[in-house]
């Protein structure tokens, strides 16, 4: 990607362990790689580690992409090359090489590279087109695991989470950490939709999606002169006044623009409107009203996407002006965003439906307009009546996000090859930068999570959360699954569950905490927690701070200091919460930091009345 | 339909795997394992290898095959298994 990594304060020349970069293996669920892409170059890459038990089948593999597997409803030789473009995409934001001057016809232009160009890729193709089924992403989980890869990345998801053990993702996911292996998973797009956070199993990583400072935009120059500024990747030479029209019966569905002519017009869509209905209808250039104006799409002809209130603008224009309504439509470019990192429109915010006492997304990540590989086999904009191809495409969703968390992940994983998933997961979580409620409205925590991931600071947290099977099983007896069945799970004859009611799943040593609260009715929750010393090696004391940005709530923390005498010691204490939050749908944050002078571990705290 | 013998995939999820097979090599133990409780399963005649979409064995255990309802609620209450459900379609984000 050629700005998001800039963006979080990881420069190419970021501090690097290099051999054993090399020796991390991300396991890609997506649609497939392209492998000829400049970005999957194994140039200066030595073979596969030793331990590596992948295969290659029906694919060429090289020393970068060192295992690729199909899978489609059991059937065999099928092949893992993408022809759709987002596994191309999604796995060159992992572990891309450093590839210069790349952009999509001029746009976004810069050095793409993943975060861990020096690591290996493990494609694993479970989605054809957009199908991706249950029965063949827990059969890509059950081999990644087994052939070895050290971080599992799944941009897949639907509208709404399902119990843990009735989901692939999950159940694949479980049994990934419980070998060592952290999956990163996207948080959905689901928002505009209804729907909450899809991926939401505690041991797993989930992602929202945020902005960076780059924006791409195009103007819609008015025959009056006035100018409207949209989001958009439009790449098309500029459209010089083209006669504004309106569809018919207001819709821009290709079925009901047929047998209408709006040649070299400039036609307005409502939302939803994809471009295909204007371009089978001969418009010269589309306007999209949208839900999402903070998404720049790629679409099949020339094109901005405009909010509700600039629509009202250019009906002003059409109806005051005396000559027919025209407009330009111009060539995208990249503006400076200020107000970045914001969380996108589509990004599924939580609460966590199955476990409302795990936050979730976890963190955010640039999910916005990302440049990256795509395959030839796709039109950019993705419509079949494109024949627009590149190298290296743009597009948004929390697919993207969780990329650059995957890339993080293994970025951390090859300083500390013996880190669990769950310190791994606690790192990135702790070192996240806050965000800001106010440019983030409707929840705050519950919207990004801890904050904008960091991939550098989260290379040396100071303290890291662990958390191994058993906690997760004693979670999972809180939440009503019965020791019989647990034990089938874990296959230990050892696997019990506490007395009913002598846990609770907040219980879970999670690097962040969150409440369901009744409204108002006064609560008292306590968050038991245990940190592991990975900072300095010597001594080291931290302290508690507590940041509580809401009137509602009280919060303690006993004991506030914390002195370590040598790596790797876990020393626990409480946090307590307590107070009443006067009406629904509300929610209150707070945090947790803990610091010995230079290392900042904060565990953001969210108490919601969120149904 | 009605008499509920219309099939769709299910995954049977079955925990861990106590014994992790190579996927190169043949019908593993795990394998015969799932096609013999699912054979017990069966009351139309068709066998396992008819209906079997996935044998799930390398550090998963469990299987996708195509089940009617009945099937699958006899499968739900068999020991060993922690859950039979409807294998879900999922979207790219």
């Amino acid at each position: 990607t050629t700005r998001s990594w800039d963006f979080l304060g990881f420069p190419r020349n970021a501090r690097r362990s290099l051999p054993t970069e090399g020796e991390v293996i991300v396991g890609m669920l997506d649609t497939g790689v392209w492998p000829d892409s400049p970005s999957f170059s194994d140039a200066g890459l030595g073979p596969p580690p030793g331990r590596w038990k992948g295969a290659c089948l029906n694919f060429t593999c090289n020393n970068k992409i060192i295992g690729a597997r199909a899978y489609r409803q059991g059937r065999a030789g099928l092949s893992p090359v993408d022809t759709a473009g987002h596994g191309s995409h999604t796995a060159s934001t992992v572990a891309g090489r450093v590839v210069e001057g790349v952009g999509l016809a001029g746009v976004a232009a810069g050095s793409a590279r993943g975060a861990v160009p020096g690591a290996r890729l493990a494609i694993y193709k479970v989605c054809w087109d957009d199908f991706c089924a249950g029965e063949d992403i827990l059969a890509a989980f059950d081999d990644a695991i087994a052939d070895g890869v050290d971080v599992i990345s799944f941009s897949i998801g639907g509208k709404l989470p399902a119990p843990y053990f009735e989901d692939a993702a999950a159940i694949g996911s479980f049994h990934a950490m419980r070998c060592g292996v952290l999956t990163s998973a996207s948080a959905g797009n689901s928002a505009l939709t209804g729907g909450r956070v899809g991926n939401v199993a505690p041991w797993m990583l989930s992602v929202a999606a945020s902005s960076t400072d780059r924006r791409l935009v195009a103007k819609l120059v008015l025959g009056d002169g006035k100018t409207i500024v949209g989001a958009s990747v439009n790449i098309f030479p500029k459209l010089e006044k083209a006669p504004l029209a309106l569809p018919i019966n207001g819709s821009c569905q290709p079925d009901s623009l047929a047998r209408q002519s709006y040649r070299g017009k400039i036609l307005f869509c409502p939302r939803g409107s994809n471009g295909t209905g204007p371009l089978q209808a001969g418009a010269a250039g589309t306007v999209i009203v949208n839900a999402e104006p903070d998404v720049a799409f790629v679409f099949p002809l020339p094109a901005v996407t405009i909010a509700e209130d600039q629509f009202t603008e250019i009906l002003a224009y059409v109806n005051r002006t005396r000559t027919d309504p025209v407009g330009s439509i111009h060539s995208t470019e990249a503006n400076f965003n200020s107000e970045a990192p914001i969380v996108a429109s589509f990004s599924s915010r939580g609460p966590n439906l199955i476990s409302p006492g795990i936050l979730k997304p976890d963190l955010s990540a640039p999910g916005i307009a990302i440049l990256a590989a795509w395959t030839p086999l796709s039109p950019v904009s993705g419509n079949l009546r494109d024949n627009r191809f590149a190298a290296y495409n743009v597009i948004s969703g929390t697919s993207m996000a969780c990329p650059h968390a995957t890339g993080a992940a293994a970025y951390v994983k090859s300083f500390h090859p013996g880190w669990s998933p769950a310190m791994i997961m606690s790192a990135l979580i702790t070192t996240a930068t806050p965000m800001d409620p106010a440019r983030n409205p409707g929840g705050g925590e519950l919207v990004y999570g801890a904050g904008q991931l960091s991939p550098a600071r989260a290379r040396d947290p100071g303290l890291v959360y662990d958390a191994r099977e058993d906690d997760y099983v004693r979670m999972l007896c809180a939440e009503g699954y019965n020791a019989t069945q647990l034990r089938v799970v874990t296959g230990s004859d050892g696997t019990a569950c506490p007395a009913a009611g002598a846990a609770a799943a907040d219980d879970l040593n999670y690097p962040t905490m969150a409440h369901h609260a009744a409204p108002g009715l006064n609560f008292t929750v306590r968050f038991p927690r245990t940190v592991t010393n990975v900072g300095a090696p010597g001594r080291s004391v931290y302290t508690a701070r507590i940041v509580s940005s809401g009137p509602y709530i009280r919060v303690a923390v006993a004991p506030r200091r914390l002195a370590f005498s040598r790596p790797l010691q876990k020393l626990s204490f409480t946090v307590t919460v307590s107070g009443a939050l006067p009406a629904g749908n509300e929610f209150v944050s707070a945090a947790v930091v803990w610091s010995d002078g230079v290392r900042q571990v904060r565990s953001p705290i969210i108490v919601h009345t969120v149904d | 339909s009605s008499d509920g013998d219309e099939k769709q995939v299910y995954i049977v999820y079955m925990g861990h795997q106590h014994e992790p097979s190579d996927s190169a090599a043949g019908f593993s133990a795990a394998e015969a394992a799932h096609h013999k409780l699912l054979n017990q399963m069966l009351d139309d005649g068709s066998s396992a290898m008819d209906r079997m979409v996935y044998s799930y064995k390398r550090s998963i255990n469990g299987f996708a095959a195509r089940l009617t309802e009945q099937e699958r609620r006899k499968l739900a209450g068999t020991e060993g298994v922690v859950s039979v459900f409807p294998s879900r379609t999922y979207q790219l984000q």
